[in-house]
């Protein structure tokens, strides 16, 4: 029942994703502020599919040479194509300190054991300014293939940008900023190169009192 | 923008794309 209602590929599901910031409150506490968060869904056959976006409308916000969005659709599986649209939670004071960690999780299933690379980039403009590429085994638990990529740290580049991001007086402006920043998630099998998942990300800051929010797009050329 | 960049607004998107969820 997942596949066209949640994240979810012939062979690949994604379970949970999430940016966050842990802030050591005293040795026994620590905050956790999600940035954006995915949580665990379990659609049945009554949910309804997930709403569609012609891919070919996000095309230049994202790598258009070799290797870019339009080659990797091509070369398919048509299905494991997604668009998630964040409200990203910026509700947070920051300040520059060594004990704050900024940090990505996610979590994936298969029925399939496999190794699998995950390729983040991200994208000014459509082009990418960096990209961070982790590789990911299977744990057998509870009958299926589960990948876990826990408190990954967030790169430079991505602390920068929320810090400048932050100092924006106005929301109208972060939105502006936001605009062009995208990030492209590819989840390939590591030994068969076969695109697993691939995930455009587009943002907007959140103006919601429960946190980030998302809505999730299938990606299909009509 | 620069030029050549079309804005996500002038873009054919659904509605929800503009509507952030209230949960």
């Amino acid at each position: 029942p997942w596949q066209g209602r949640s994240i979810a590929g012939c062979k690949l599901r994604m379970l949970e994703f999430s940016a966050f910031l842990e802030q050591p409150q005293d040795p026994e506490t620590v905050n956790k502020h999600l940035f954006v968060h995915i949580g665990q869904s379990n659609p049945t056959y009554s949910d309804p599919y997930l709403e569609a976006v012609d891919i070919r409308q996000i095309y230049d916000k994202f790598p258009e040479k070799k290797g870019g969005l339009k080659e990797l659709f091509e070369k398919g599986p048509p299905n494991a194509f997604f668009l998630v649209k964040f409200w990203a939670d910026l509700s947070i004071n920051l300040q520059d300190d060594s004990s704050f960690f900024y940090g990505v999780s996610s979590q994936y299933e298969s029925a399939e054991n496999m190794i699998i690379t995950s390729s983040t980039k991200v994208c000014s403009f459509g082009k990418q300014v960096v990209e961070k590429v982790e590789t990911e085994y299977a744990r057998f638990e509870s009958g299926r293939y589960v990948f876990r990529i826990h408190r990954s740290p967030l790169c430079e580049y991505m602390i920068n940008f929320i810090h400048k991001l932050k100092h924006l007086p106005e929301k109208y402006m972060m939105n502006s900023v936001l605009e062009n920043f995208t990030i492209l998630q590819v989840v390939t099998n590591r030994d068969t190169l076969e695109t697993l998942l691939c995930i455009a990300y587009v943002f907007e800051v959140s103006t919601s009192e429960h946190g980030a929010q998302h809505h999730i797009y299938r990606l299909l050329k009509d | 923008n620069p030029a050549g960049h079309v804005p996500m607004r002038a873009r054919q998107l659904p509605a929800s794309f503009w509507q952030e969820p209230r949960t």
